[in-house]
């Protein structure tokens, strides 16, 4: 791939053909298998597509990740350019679908170099980038847990508290355990106190 | 701590979260709307969480009841919307036994029902005079549909149908409030007229008194016992000992069975047609996802944000969570997939009423492409979100493993997402069919549209195989 810095990996273009090409090559591959074992003609059904789902899995996989890549581009550019978000939160969306493409073809780092298309330098390339990345978004990230919008009533959290006073919500929280309805607890005296 | 985290992680933002909120909620009016209904919920005993962690089984059960008629009847006294309930279920998310009456058999009735079994059934069922659920998978036989065994047997004579269970594996198994709450159920069984095998059909089967709530002559129905989660909704089994049911049990706003016992066959796009229901529901369950993952990125983030560990120097604060490397290299990430996938929800709903309204124009086209990408966006959806509650819940130490962090308990009603609706394993070779497909084509020269167009251009490289 054209990749020579790590920066390059931010660009959906490179990320959308690297995604592609992990998704031919694990096609190509599985339809190989296939017609293996289907002695030379690749079938839908039966014996030879039982014995080659592993690979079709594969394939499968790849192939949705490249979809599901695709959509968070197209949605946060579309978001973007029809003006129904400022500047600001368009720029978050667009490290975050940066980032969310760096992360998907780091998971498939071995398919990526198996076949040749990336070397192992642009992999580590790729892995520095995304560092890069989650140091940008860090300043961002609870205000990014604040837009998806979830009451504290909602989540019914301790830890995901809004006000952060954690160690408050667990202690209220243990206030209705049924073992704090005494001060000795429910089984001294019918367990321990014979011994 | 010595500064307020919370407060401090907000000032150090570079974008207005509240925009953002906004258009993903589709206008501050929506979430206003929600504020006022959580308030509503608030002041109401039944959707009161104080105790939600700490209940047994059993009362899970009934507050989970409680809680689905409590939403009904606020819906009914106060008018509320449609709209407006499904947000107070997704905000007091208390599972109970009428989700499956609500998710399935209105829906079923509405989607296979002809106007006069509609006209019979459906104000029972917005009365909640009785109450529905599904009865399809058996314990020996869940995703291969057509491998269920439990019969339907047309008797000409009495003009009835005859419903059995022939087998132990037979027996109907159905977590969806089946065992103790239902007193009607959708029945698949294999449709026998005149002794020909006509494949599995569906049929409204009452099987509990409506006086006593007692199962009926030849039904055994209980519960089969605890679930991973999602425990607020009865675990049923019920197996059928040559239980008799009208003609007009069987739902036949497609195939029909005569009274002189004529099998008349669906209409050939009748199973396209039924396509529609079934890419509404996995629309649903890739919306899910995006949400259920961003609660837990939501509460592992924060709690990241305020937690403390470990100064670097002597004397100085110690740093908070969210400041380790490893940590923000997972966290961040998963925050990336979570909003990957509410964008995916969206388009998945607007793909699905895009389908719905070509449908309506005899429209089928798009039917092959939206069912391998729905069956595989369905599967890797679920994959992502349940492995990335676990993963969040994991950063929150050991106070992750306590359920009044609201992570264990969204992992074990979520993760359920991965086997229901269709194994994700199958799901994703329902994808790899279509993708074969597309590779038989590219190779015959054959050219590509839609998702898999990039197999083309890949055969066209220089060094393809």
């Amino acid at each position: 791939c054209q990749v020579a810095a790590p920066e390059d990996w931010r660009a959906p273009a490179h990320q959308l053909a690297a995604l592609a090409a992990v998704a031919a090559q694990l096609t190509a591959q599985a339809a190989a298998v296939l017609a293996r074992a289907g002695g030379g003609r690749p079938g839908v059904e039966g014996e030879a597509w039982n014995s080659s789902s592993v690979d079709l899995i594969r394939a499968a996989r790849a192939h949705i990740a490249l979809y599901l890549h695709q959509n968070f581009i197209e949605c946060v550019e579309a978001a973007s350019s029809q003006r129904k978000l400022s500047a600001g939160p368009a720029a978050v969306l667009r490290q975050l679908v940066a980032l969310h493409g760096v992360a998907t073809l780091l998971d498939a780092a071995g398919d990526l170099q198996e076949r040749g298309y990336a070397t192992g330098r642009q992999v580590a390339l790729l892995r520095g980038e995304q560092r890069t990345l989650v140091r940008a978004l860090r300043p961002n990230a609870v205000a990014l847990t604040d837009s998806f919008g979830y009451p504290d009533y909602m989540l019914n959290s301790a830890l995901g508290r809004r006000d952060g006073n954690v160690y408050q919500a667990l202690l209220d929280s243990a206030k209705s355990s049924p073992l704090n309805a005494t001060q000795e607890g429910p089984a001294w005296k019918p367990v321990l106190e014979p011994l | 701590n010595p500064v307020d985290d919370a407060a401090a992680e907000r000032l150090k933002a570079t974008f207005d979260s509240e925009e953002l909120a906004a258009f993903l909620h589709d206008g501050v009016d929506k979430l206003q709307r929600r504020e006022e209904l959580v308030k509503l919920l608030q002041s109401q005993p039944w959707s009161d969480k104080t105790h939600r962690y700490f209940l047994t089984r059993e009362q899970e059960y009934v507050g989970g009841l409680e809680a689905a008629v409590g939403i009904w009847q606020q819906m009914r006294g106060e008018r509320l919307s449609m709209e407006d309930g499904i947000t107070m279920r997704s905000l007091a998310y208390f599972p109970g036994g009428l989700e499956l009456h609500i998710g399935m058999f209105i829906p079923t009735i509405l989607g296979q029902g002809t106007p006069e079994q509609q006209a019979k059934w459906l104000p029972l069922c917005n009365r909640l005079q009785i109450i529905g659920t599904y009865a399809q998978t058996e314990l020996g036989h869940g995703t291969f549909v057509r491998g269920l065994q439990t019969v339907a047997v047309y008797d000409e004579a009495s003009k009835e149908f005859v419903v059995h269970s022939p087998s132990l594996e037979s027996t109907k198994w159905w977590p969806g409030g089946m065992g103790k709450t239902a007193t009607h159920v959708i029945l698949m069984a294999r449709l026998f007229v005149k002794g020909k095998d006509y494949g599995p059909h569906s049929f409204v089967v009452q099987i509990r008194d409506l006086a006593t709530h007692l199962p009926l002559a030849g039904v055994s129905v209980g519960d089969i016992g605890p679930k991973m989660g999602f425990n607020g909704v009865d675990n049923g089994y019920l197996s059928l000992d040559h239980v008799r049911i009208p003609r007009d049990a069987m739902l036949m706003r497609f195939a029909q069975v005569t009274e002189e016992g004529r099998y008349i066959p669906p209409p050939p796009d009748n199973q396209k047609a039924a396509y529609a229901t079934m890419v509404y529901v996995r629309a649903t369950i890739v919306r899910d996802s995006g949400d259920f993952l961003s609660r837990a990125v939501t509460i592992a983030t924060r709690y990241a944000a305020v937690r403390r560990q470990t100064a670097t120097k002597l004397g100085e604060p110690e740093l908070q969570v969210l400041d380790y490397d490893n940590v923000q290299q997972i966290l961040l990430p998963l925050m990336s997939r979570a909003y990957a996938l509410v964008f995916m929800g969206r388009s998945m709903m607007d793909m699905y009423h895009s389908f719905d309204s070509a449908r309506a124009r005899g429209d089928f086209s798009v039917l092959p492409e939206l069912h391998a990408l729905s069956s595989g966006l369905k599967a890797l959806s679920t994959d992502i979100a349940a492995t990335g509650i676990e993963t969040a819940r994991r950063q929150c130490g050991g106070h992750g493993y306590m359920l009044a962090s609201g992570l264990p308990t969204l992992f074990n009603s979520y993760v359920q997402n991965c086997t229901w609706e269709g194994d994700n394993n199958v799901m994703y070779l329902q994808t790899a069919r279509y993708l074969m497909k597309a590779a038989i084509a590219v190779q015959t020269g054959k050219p590509l549209t839609g998702s898999a167009k990039y197999l083309s251009d890949a055969a066209r490289q220089p060094n393809a195989k």
